[in-house]
């Protein structure tokens, strides 16, 4: 029973990538088969997860416009312990490509129904944007997990996502729902953070995670090694925080 | 003489939109006459400068598209010091609309060329991405600033983004060059951020900024109250720190 997870938000910087890696690291390690699916062109999961992006024989970019089998591009990424479908640059021409391509926000959801019973988990990492990868994202997925920092205008940006959230759901994807929402960046000494913390469990109650995961530079500094945290630094609060995230999810499924 | 400065990473959450409105807010009020272009469907600039983007009337989308005259989009920002060309989710459609246009990297230079003489300065916040709004400000644009988070994935994209002014240099605009590159949320406390920023200084030498950006909670803040920080604080860290990188610009200029 395959849960395909996106974890989306158009605000940049809040910690989608941070998540989408750690998480998967943290599943992985309690025993579940997850698949990490880098949909920025950017492809900071990528290398984030120890796959040097700019060596890649083809990448998620050749299996969304047909030019190469799912076997050919999905990668084991073995420190991280999942697998990935990876990301570089090429996939700019896609977002570009999609643009004019027939059903336009059914092809990844295409490819992953072909592919997905191999996985427990499937994280897809989202660009700052709610463009057409994110729509096609949304559009594949069971759910949205949505990192949220904290701040003043990730949370003025959340009204834009959950109206985008909805229109797919409405048009597209009648089941989607939010996975949660993910306090990141947590730093509880700030007013600002106490504040914008309140205001979200106002209006997604039971929907915001227990977990938040704090500052620690560890998170920073893990990915120049191309490793989740857990593998740099297995004690560090970055890493607790994402595998007690893991426990949380795994619970909620638990109860199911 | 106008300088029209793109603030531009593709990166998300390295500080463009605080940097466009807290430098917009410093040289006006050395004096200067400031212009804020939002190129951003986020809106988070004009939201920053105290414009409500949801009662625009129009917006910068109706100006890229012929709809409106600059005359009709310009707005003072009163509190900030500057006028502003404000965005809202419009722009999301211009992304799209601006593809099939013709010359459709030249559309913001046309617009700037007939008005900008009014203004010393004019700064164009620029969304998370390397797209076509990204591409119009950079062809657009005198020179670019470089807000840095001293991180490995923001630091492993610059090289994606001196690709990307190259390349609009070679083909659009030959006097394209690098204003400078700006240190922000700077914490010296970490090795991490010593390092990226050593390699910073390796790489761009004296176009990175001396002053550098502290990790100032006020920066956070002032958004939430629609002020740049030194209006909201002027004594804060973050209000002295934006109010120093003006005066090492303007001393710059000063000697040319
Ligand atoms: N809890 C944390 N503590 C310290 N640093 C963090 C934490 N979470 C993420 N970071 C760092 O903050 C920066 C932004 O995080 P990240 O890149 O994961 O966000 P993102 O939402 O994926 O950004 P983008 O919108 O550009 O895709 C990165 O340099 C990352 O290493
Ligand atoms: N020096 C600083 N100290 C503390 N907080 C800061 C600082 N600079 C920016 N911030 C906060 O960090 C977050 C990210 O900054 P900002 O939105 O300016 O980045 P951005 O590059 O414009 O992001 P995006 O890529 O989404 O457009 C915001 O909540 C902002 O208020
Ligand atoms: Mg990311
Ligand atoms: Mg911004």
């Amino acid at each position: 029973m395959t849960r395909i997870i996106a974890i989306a938000n158009q605000k940049g910087g809040v910690g989608k990538t941070t998540t989408t890696i750690n998480l998967a690291a943290s599943l992985a390690r309690a025993g579940r088969s997850v698949l990490l699916i880098d949909l920025d062109p950017q492809g900071n999961a990528t290398m984030g997860s120890g796959i040097e992006k700019m060596e890649l024989e083809c990448s998620i970019y050749d299996l969304l416009t047909g030019q190469a089998e799912f076997s050919d591009v999905v990668t084991y990424a073995d420190e991280a312990g999942y697998e990935i479908l990876p990301a570089n640059s090429d996939l700019t021409a896609a977002e570009v490509a999609l643009l004019n391509a027939d059903e336009k926000e059914l092809i990844l959801k295409k490819v992953l129904e072909k592919n997905k019973d191999q996985f427990t988990f499937i994280l897809i990492d989202c660009p700052p944007s709610l463009n057409m990868l994110t729509v096609n994202a949304l559009v594949a997925a069971d759910s949205v997990l949505i990192p949220m920092q904290c701040e003043y205008y990730a949370l003025e940006g959340l009204t834009a996502l959950s109206e985008t959230i909805q229109a797919i759901a409405d048009r597209f994807n009648p089941s989607l729902e939010i996975e949660g929402i993910l306090r990141t960046m947590y730093d509880p000494r700030n007013r600002l953070t106490l504040d914008v913390s309140e205001q979200l469990k106002e209006h997604f109650g039971a929907k915001v995670y227990r977990t938040v995961i704090p500052r620690n530079i560890r998170l920073a500094e893990a990915p120049s090694y191309g490793l989740p945290v857990m593998v740099y630094d297995k004690a560090s609060r970055g890493a607790l925080a994402y595998i007690a995230l893991a426990g949380e999810i795994l619970r909620q499924y638990a109860k199911e």
